[in-house]
C-alpha cells in the first residue's frame, strides 16, 4: 500500500489549480 | 476655419479595459502589462459569448480547452475572482486577481489566497468536511477509486500535519506555518508568465493605445 499522501499536496497537483494553462495559446 | 488639425488622433475604443492606468497603480503590473493582460481577457471572454466578460464556461474552456469538462478547483478559483457575486468577471476582477500571482506579489498575499480558495464555506477555517470534499472531487476529477478508509487516512494525515491546536480545523495561523514547512505547495500561486506578459500578447502594442491617424 502507497504512503498516504497530505490532502494539499494531492491537491496542489491538481490541474484546476493549474492557472498556467490560460496562457497556453 | 484653419483650426482643423490635417490629422485628427481617435483614441481607439475598448470596451471592458477600463482605466489601465489606474488598474496599474492597484497592482504590480505596469500600464503596458495591464494591456497585454487585456489581450489575454478578449480571447477568453470571447470563447462563448463575445460580451467582454468572463463566465464560469469560458474559463472552463481557456484552462481545459473543453467547457464540457467540469472541474472543482476551475469553479472555486472562478467563485475567489468573481469577487462580487456577479457569475461573470470583468476586466478589473481578472487583473485584480492575476496580481496576486504575480512573481513580485507578497508572499503573505499568496498564502491569504489560497486559504481563501480551500475554505469553501468562507468561515474563516479550513474545515475537515471542506477538505474531504475537495479529495472526493479530485479523486472523482481523475478518475482514481479510493476506499472511505483511505480517504479517512489522508484526512488524518492532512490534519495531524497542520492542525496543531487539534480543534479539528485549519485556522489562518496554521495554514501559514504549515505551507511555510512545505513551500512547494505554494508554487501553484505562483504564475512566471505573468513576468513577460507583454512578449507573451506583443499584440497589444498594436491594439491597445494607439492613437489612430485619420
Amino acid at each position: 500500500r502507497p504512503p498516504t499522501m497530505n490532502a494539499f499536496e494531492l491537491i496542489a497537483t491538481s490541474q484546476g489549480l493549474n492557472l498556467g494553462k490560460l496562457f497556453e495559446k | 476655419m484653419g483650426c482643423v488639425p490635417s490629422k485628427v488622433v481617435v483614441r481607439r475604443h475598448l470596451p471592458g479595459l477600463g482605466n489601465p492606468v489606474v488598474l496599474a497603480s492597484q497592482t504590480a503590473f505596469s500600464v503596458s502589462e495591464v494591456q497585454a493582460l487585456y489581450e489575454l481577457f478578449k480571447s477568453i471572454s470571447s470563447g462563448v459569448i463575445d460580451d467582454g466578460l468572463i463566465n464560469k464556461e469560458e474559463f472552463q474552456l481557456a484552462l481545459f480547452k473543453n467547457q464540457k469538462k467540469e472541474n472543482f478547483f476551475a469553479n472555486r478559483i472562478f467563485d475567489v475572482f468573481d469577487v462580487d457575486k456577479k457569475g461573470v468577471i470583468d476586466f478589473g476582477d481578472f487583473v485584480r486577481a492575476l496580481n496576486i500571482f504575480h512573481p513580485n506579489a507578497p508572499h503573505e498575499n499568496k498564502v491569504n489566497f489560497s486559504f481563501k480558495i480551500y475554505d469553501l464555506d468562507n468561515t474563516g477555517y479550513i474545515e475537515r468536511q471542506e477538505v474531504k470534499q475537495m479529495v472526493i472531487a479530485l479523486l472523482f476529477e481523475s478518475e482514481m477509486r479510493l476506499t472511505d478508509e483511505a480517504v479517512e487516512a489522508i484526512l488524518d494525515k492532512t490534519f495531524s500535519e497542520t492542525d496543531v491546536n487539534q480543534d479539528g480545523k485549519i485556522d489562518k495561523e496554521e495554514w501559514c506555518n504549515f505551507v511555510g514547512r512545505n513551500p512547494s505547495l505554494m508554487k501553484i500561486m505562483t504564475l512566471p508568465y505573468l513576468k513577460d506578459i507583454t512578449t507573451t500578447f506583443p499584440s497589444f502594442v498594436f491594439n491597445s493605445e494607439v492613437d489612430e491617424i485619420d
